[in-house]
């Protein structure tokens, strides 16, 4: 653990808790993508699967449920419970395609050819590419509402940090997994954009709204 | 180096 890993987790953790803040304070899940949700989910459960065979530490363990059942309730609000406030005719984007390239390309560059390596692995790719959905739903609507990109902040910097834990990790501890890395890389950089307009907007207090 | 088995991130 170093402090660039430790403010990622918290970053990510910071996002999903705004996320579920908007949700259930405004009854609303008005501007998320369901499917970008959906897509987390899935991340979550394949990735984490090894916290019935691998202990790591307590906090390791922790946020392991945290962020499963968070993901899970993010789902159950989304889809059942404010489901009339999902703009489902703005969530277009074929998600299915991201799935199956990132199953292929888990069969195909992974460490290890085995069941919970290529879970990991697909976890891993699905993760770069699962913020997609929201925004392409963003760049449809043309807009966010601040919490929204807040929320988007949060989760964009998280793997951002993770980068930095990298290098530090590949200088102070010689660990390199090129899969995390180059993947995080990918991961990060769909966020550019949406950096750009959240330092050049939100952060002066403006709305998220798109140049025409 | 591959790490399997030891993927002790989030």
């Amino acid at each position: 653990m170093n402090v660039f890993r430790l403010i990622g987790d918290m970053s990510h953790l910071a996002a999903i808790i705004i996320l579920l803040i908007k949700i259930w304070r405004s009854r609303s899940c008005s501007g998320i993508s369901g499917k970008s949700q959906l897509l987390f989910t899935a991340v979550f459960t394949c990735r984490y699967l090894d916290l019935f065979t691998n202990f790591v530490s307590i906090y390791n363990t922790t946020m392991k449920i945290f962020f499963l059942a968070s993901s899970y309730a993010t789902i159950y609000l989304i889809f059942m419970k404010f489901k009339a406030t999902y703009n489902r005719n703005h969530d277009t984007f074929r998600f299915e395609l991201l799935i199956v390239v990132s199953v292929i390309l888990a069969l195909l560059i992974n460490h290890e050819f085995s069941a919970t390596e290529i879970l990991w692995t697909f976890s891993i790719y699905l993760e770069a590419v699962a913020i997609l959905p929201q925004l392409f739903m963003i760049t449809k609507t043309g807009e966010a509402e601040s919490i929204t990109s807040h929320y988007l902040f949060a989760l964009g910097s998280y793997r951002g940090l993770y980068i930095l834990n990298w290098i530090y990790r590949y200088y102070v501890e010689g660990h390199l997994d090129w899969i995390a890395v180059l993947s995080g890389i990918v991961q990060t950089g769909l966020y550019c954009d949406f950096f750009y307009l959240y330092i050049t907007r939100v952060m002066k207090g403006k709305n998220l709204t798109l140049p025409a | 180096r591959g790490n399997k088995n030891s993927h002790d991130e989030l």
